[in-house]
């Protein structure tokens, strides 16, 4: 098939761990989360070591939106038309995409997108 | 997405994945690569989930995502989910949710509350291949004894099958991307036949953490969406996952 076709698959790497070179871009931090603290608080530290980078992918989807719906409709439909929806889910999930939201200053309705793109994307 | 289980010769359990993700969402012609990928890389993270001052589970996310798409429960179990196209999709299940009916569960706070609750691979396979859901998916579930690996392909509403390994018929591994197994990928999208190639070139002779990362580092395998890369070895409670790159030339998917 035309996945077949080099360059775009290659031999069987060899050698490639520890991970190094152009396929390696970085190692991962480690966050503890605990259990034992109040759903709306267990996320603060690692959320606030990560909102730039939150708010960038969140903005970069919001550009996206924009390109398909210039009015923004779409945009004011998940701030207003999702935030409602978090207190439909479980515990402790509402709680805790209301901390994510508080402590990131991102309107709670994208953070709800974000948790639930994998349904949403299969539009 | 990519996920494996793999079992060697002296039975030890080896879980791993690539994480793709992003497709047709924003194409970047300056850097020749989607966009959605690159502003999801510096947001993974590896976390350990405590209780008690204890590990109840560990799993890579991205910051602000709170289900779990990537997990190990130490010494028990490791669970990653692909995504699997269907046209009974997840945008039912949304409008069925917005309507009131409640029933089903969203797929990532399903494989978050297993990773916290279950005890025993049994019961976290139990969990994944019987409850009602939003949405459609692959579970990729391993344990930690000999045998302990399978595929759980999933409707939002059934259990459609359960591939497991089965050593004596010679399955020392399964592997997983975005297509039923017992049907041919798209044609445009076969990242299994060369990642299968390469488990069968490897052996299970000389399968390890450090071989099965070659496999996840060979193009299709990697490509454009791959933000990252997980290897999980369950009896050591390890898990280490990298953030990835695709240098040209190299698939957009």
């Amino acid at each position: 098939s035309a996945q077949f076709v080099p360059p775009y698959t290659e031999d069987c790497r060899k050698g490639m761990y520890p991970p190094t070179g152009p396929t390696f871009k970085g190692s991962v931090p480690w966050y503890k989360i605990n259990l034992d603290s109040a759903p709306r608080k267990r996320w603060n530290q690692l959320i606030n070591d990560k909102k730039v980078e939150l708010t960038n992918l969140i903005q970069v989807i919001k550009d996206l939106a924009i390109d398909f719906f210039p009015s923004g409709k779409l945009i004011e439909l998940v701030d207003k038309g999702l935030a409602p929806l978090v207190d439909t889910l479980p515990s402790p999930f509402d709680e805790e995409l209301k901390g994510i939201a508080d402590v990131s200053g991102v309107p709670l309705g994208e953070i709800m997108l974000f948790n639930i793109f994998y349904e949403v994307f299969t539009v | 997405c990519t996920s494996l289980v793999a079992e060697d010769k002296a039975g030890k359990l080896y879980h791993a994945r690539n994480l793709d993700f992003g497709l047709f969402l924003g194409w970047d012609i300056k850097n020749n690569s989607w966009m959605v990928p690159e502003y999801l890389k510096p947001l993974t993270v590896n976390l350990d989930f405590q209780r008690n001052n204890r590990t109840v589970f560990k799993s890579t996310n991205f910051a602000g995502y709170v289900g779990v798409l990537t997990g190990m429960k130490p010494g028990t179990f490791t669970l990653t989910m692909n995504e699997r196209f269907s046209i009974d999709g997840g945008y039912i299940g949304i409008i069925e949710w917005i309507l009131g009916k409640r029933s089903g569960v969203w797929m990532s706070f399903l494989t978050r509350s297993v990773l916290e609750n279950a005890t025993s691979y049994t019961q976290a396979k139990d969990q994944l291949a019987n409850t009602e859901m939003l949405a459609p998916a692959y579970f990729i579930l391993g344990g930690n004894q000999s045998g302990e690996g399978c595929v759980i392909t999933r409707s939002r509403t059934a259990c459609l099958d359960i591939w497991e390994l089965d050593l004596k018929r010679g399955r020392w591994y399964v592997l997983e991307t975005n297509y039923d197994h017992w049907k041919v990928p798209l044609f445009l999208d076969d990242r299994r036949t060369p990642a299968m190639k390469c488990m069968n070139l490897t052996t299970q002779a000389k399968i390890s953490l450090e071989s099965i990362y070659d496999i996840l580092s060979t193009k299709p395998v990697l490509n454009k969406l791959t933000t990252y890369t997980s290897l999980m070895d369950v009896s050591a409670g390890t898990i280490e996952s990298y953030q990835r790159n695709c240098p040209d030339p190299c698939m957009p998917w």
